[in-house]
């Protein structure tokens, strides 16, 4: 099978939606300027394959919803700064009704994947306003471990990771302890 | 438990150098470099661990420890590769892997991907140097899109594109 | 031992700012972005820590955790080098520091220490990119004689050639 | 001041003496490819400085001095493969020669630092057969307090390491706890 597309709403850096098609391309590169969205779009992937937010760079699930204004609670504790910097903002009050907006859609993200009979698979999984998320493939809504069993299925075994590598992750594959290399083995066994 | 584990860490262990080979096979050393796995303990494998050695081409053995950030990033991607072999993922994301290469070894990896990507093995790759991502099929290019705050999507088909020479 | 604390601290902290703009200032954003420190316990500082903020430029505020590779390495550097202003150390030895960032920043950052360099700051840069080191004065190319096994040294001055357009 | 060069001998990937100068130059860069020296290079201007060998990629102080043969002794455990290397490499037995007389010599890197009134320092740090380094000033032993001392008196803060970047690490700088912080700021107080 073959991941054809992706569909993400409010995530991360990605405000609304947002498509992107892979084609029928089996290499694809994702290119831009620092601080883009570009390791976003891999958390993008690598959540709604059900890896947990905490490898994603968040401290939990709800910081991974698109947030337009400076609304980081730990960020005004920030000091005076803080303050000015929110008078420098005239229109922020109309920011913060866009933002509530947000906040109503539910972010998810949907990958778009063709198994090798050619069937489709969307695969979603949504972040809910309880900060808890759920599955659906193909409209259906499942159980995480359901959607795992799915995904399994196509090989794709979120416990190994071993498809995955984050940005600065890679040096330390070849470094790790012997006993974790025994752990890496024994999830693809 | 311990028979599915040790057909895993057979099977990786017999393709691996193989794998190290491709990715370290140079003009000047043909044979490219070798990677093998040992067991720590072959009665136990679970309770003790699994030492990954590398030599790269024309070098003394050498401990991981010594070996250096590109060297040792190679020898990851060997082992990634010879991992993924054994229970194939559809597909692969590597983000910015290629940071600590050289141009001669940014050219070996996109050399592997080239060669075996296909319709059952995608490759997503982020990468900032063009000699890797001038080499793909497809490019998608985000860039930040300030007046309405968010990260925008360009994608680009290379394949209808002459090769650059 | 309070005062001498507070004394780096306040040297730092009234830097940091004007570093981190100098390092972000572009033609989309002249002003640069903003960075600064605060202290988690006034009173106390020893015991508890100084919290590290950056706002890269036209984007809103966020926590350290948020930031991308880039961000987070010109953020590291140009807490160092507001460090180093304080007690100035002759040189600056950096190890492949550009690996994360995108050319535009490599651009940067080859601006403040050609900007920096004199006699008494020195830098000494360990780089792959060639739009880093094709700005230094002088350099150093490390090779492998594989005949004797050992690493050998090659110094070029560059100061004599005409810049390259 | 400035560091103007230095000088290797047997001191990491670099066999024999070596000499690197920097001239007038203020701002060098060291270049080449994947595993050719560059950070040995910069390991070496640590350890002259008093960096302790663990900070340096290794586990103790003679790991540091140049190694021709594969005479790890935990590699001879690695399995047969080894056995198979030493009959390939029928000259060992004179790269073994070789070798002990490396061994004979001491490693040592020495650092030639002017100082801003234009006054040479030679700092030479070695590594004796025991394990051990010392230190010397313009060819006269002194202690290592005394050499950090030396060190300190031309801002050269070993403790602080602020002006050492070593390869992977910068990034952390920036994302370190509060705590860490706050010892970087003390350390240069
Ligand atoms: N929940 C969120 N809402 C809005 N923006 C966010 C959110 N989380 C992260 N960001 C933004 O995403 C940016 C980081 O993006 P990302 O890490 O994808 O960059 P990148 O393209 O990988 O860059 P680099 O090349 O430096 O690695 C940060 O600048 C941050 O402002
Ligand atoms: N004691 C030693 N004796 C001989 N060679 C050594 C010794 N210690 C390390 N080496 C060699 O030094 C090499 C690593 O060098 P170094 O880390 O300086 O490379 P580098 O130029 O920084 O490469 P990269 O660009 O990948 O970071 C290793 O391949 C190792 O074989
Ligand atoms: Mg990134
Ligand atoms: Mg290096």
């Amino acid at each position: 099978g073959k991941l054809v597309g992706l569909e993400l709403c409010n995530f991360k850096s990605y405000k609304g939606k947002t498509q992107v098609g892979f084609g029928t391309a089996a290499f694809t590169s994702i290119i831009g300027p620092n601080g883009s969205g570009k390791s976003n779009m891999m958390d993008a992937i690598s959540f709604v394959l059900g890896v947990r937010s905490n490898q994603l760079r968040s401290r939990n699930i709800k910081s991974l919803i698109y947030r337009g204004r400076i609304n980081d609670e730990d960020d005004i504790e920030g000091g005076n700064d803080m303050d000015s910097n929110d008078e420098n903002d005239i229109d922020s009050d109309n920011e913060i009704d866009n933002d509530s907006q947000n906040d109503d859609n539910q972010a998810y993200v949907i990958a778009i994947y063709e198994k090798d009979n050619k069937d489709i698979l969307n695969l979603k999984r949504s972040i809910n306003g309880n900060g808890s998320s759920s599955f659906s493939v193909n409209g259906v809504n499942v159980s995480v471990n359901q959607y795992l069993q799915i995904l399994k299925e196509e090989n794709i075994l979120i416990k190994a990771k071993n498809f995955l590598v984050f940005q600065g992750d890679v040096e330390k594959v070849a470094s790790q302890s012997p006993l974790d290399l025994t752990n890496m083995i024994e999830n693809i066994s | 438990r311990q028979d599915l584990f040790m057909k895993a860490f057979n099977h990786v262990s017999n393709n691996i150098d193989e794998v190290y080979k491709e990715l370290t096979q140079s003009r000047s050393s043909p044979l490219g470099g070798s990677a093998y796995l040992t067991l720590e303990d072959e009665e136990e494998p679970f309770s003790y661990g699994i030492k990954y050695h590398i030599m790269p081409p024309l070098k003394r053995f050498r401990d991981m420890e010594n070996l250096s950030g590109g060297e040792k990033t190679i020898g990851a991607l060997a082992l990634l590769f010879a991992i993924h072999s054994f229970h194939p993922s559809p597909f692969f994301v590597l983000d910015e892997v290629d940071a600590a290469l050289d141009n001669a070894n940014v050219d070996k990896i996109a050399n592997y991907i080239t060669k075996h990507r296909g319709p059952n093995f995608q490759f997503i790759v982020i990468s900032l140097k063009n000699m890797l991502f001038e080499r793909s099929d497809s490019l998608v290019g985000i860039y930040r899109d300030q007046n309405v705050n968010s990260s925008k999507i360009l994608t680009l088909d290379l394949r209808g594109y002459a090769e650059t020479v």
